[in-house]
């Protein structure tokens, strides 16, 4: 059989807002489900689901990431592969908009991680989905992030 | 921080992480989630593990190796643990998400919350907050 499981950080959830990550995460298992109950590969999957979770403002990923101390969005993501041990991934990337499908396009090509403006090349010139760093900004005051 | 761990049909496992960082940090930071080892890790003799929590502390502890360490000797609940026991060396939270090979399902936190969900095969989907709220006794 198939099983799956995903996360949306561990960290203190403002009140009020628990049936918002619930309701988030299960969109995002819903997405990643598809995938396996149709006979699909795990890896396509944790790509699908992860990539919900990068698009619900509700989450620290992509749409939603923080600002640093320069007042910048700077994203990280990795996806690996337990049949092969492939990894991919990137880091300090600030226009992405999906930064685990880059990660994922890596994984075929060698290169474990690329980071800054070469991930953001890598992705230009292998179908990444480029967004203006302030696409990514939601408000959520007092909100500290996480990794 | 986000993640996912999966495990389809023909037992390939893979992770995941994708994260937006800290409010505040450094500009050039980088934490656990894009570092195999730390903040994930996936091997089809073994299982997946995928971590959300402090990022240098993870990196410190290479956690998810850690995690996929015990995996081999314990079920994911135990492995979890002693996870978590050892990240008390440098401290720090962490959430962690565990399928192993035989398609046993778990999950930990010593933060607050951490936000969750989960499906097997027959089994429906179901979301959470707190480890707490998840009752043990539907674990394989």
């Amino acid at each position: 059989g198939w099983a799956i499981i995903v996360h949306g950080g561990a960290k203190d959830i403002p009140p009020g807002l628990e049936d918002a990550h619930r309701r988030g995460c299960l969109l995002a298992l819903a997405a990643g489900q598809a995938i396996l109950e149709a006979g699909g590969a795990a890896i396509a999957a944790v790509e699908m689901a992860v990539r919900a979770l990068e698009e619900d403002p509700t989450f620290n990923a992509g749409h939603g990431a923080v600002l640093n101390a320069a007042g910048e969005v700077e994203c990280d993501a990795a996806i690996m592969d337990g049949a092969t041990l492939a990894v991919g991934g990137v880091a300090a990337v600030k226009t992405l908009r999906h930064p685990i499908s880059v990660a994922a396009a890596l994984l075929s090509r060698t290169p474990v991680l690329l980071v800054g403006a070469g991930a953001e090349a890598f992705a230009g010139a292998h179908g990444g989905e480029l967004c203006d760093p302030a696409d990514l900004i939601v408000a959520r005051p007092g909100d500290p992030g996480c990794d | 921080t986000v993640g996912c761990v999966a495990l389809d049909r023909h037992g390939n496992i893979a992770a995941g992480t994708s994260t937006g960082g800290l409010t505040g940090c450094h500009s050039g930071r980088v934490g656990d989630s894009p570092l195999p080892g730390c903040g994930l890790y996936a091997d089809n003799v073994v299982g997946g593990v995928s971590l959300s929590g402090d990022g240098e502390s993870l990196i410190r502890t290479t956690l998810a190796a850690r995690l996929m360490h015990s995996l081999e000797a314990m079920p994911p609940g135990a492995a979890i643990q002693a996870a978590l026991t050892y990240l008390a060396r440098v401290g720090g939270e962490a959430g962690l998400i565990v399928i192993d090979t035989e398609g046993r399902v778990d999950w930990g936190h010593n933060s607050a919350q951490f936000a969750v969900a989960h499906a097997r095969a027959g089994q429906p989907a179901r979301a959470f907050v707190n480890r707490a709220q998840d009752a043990q006794e539907d674990y394989p």
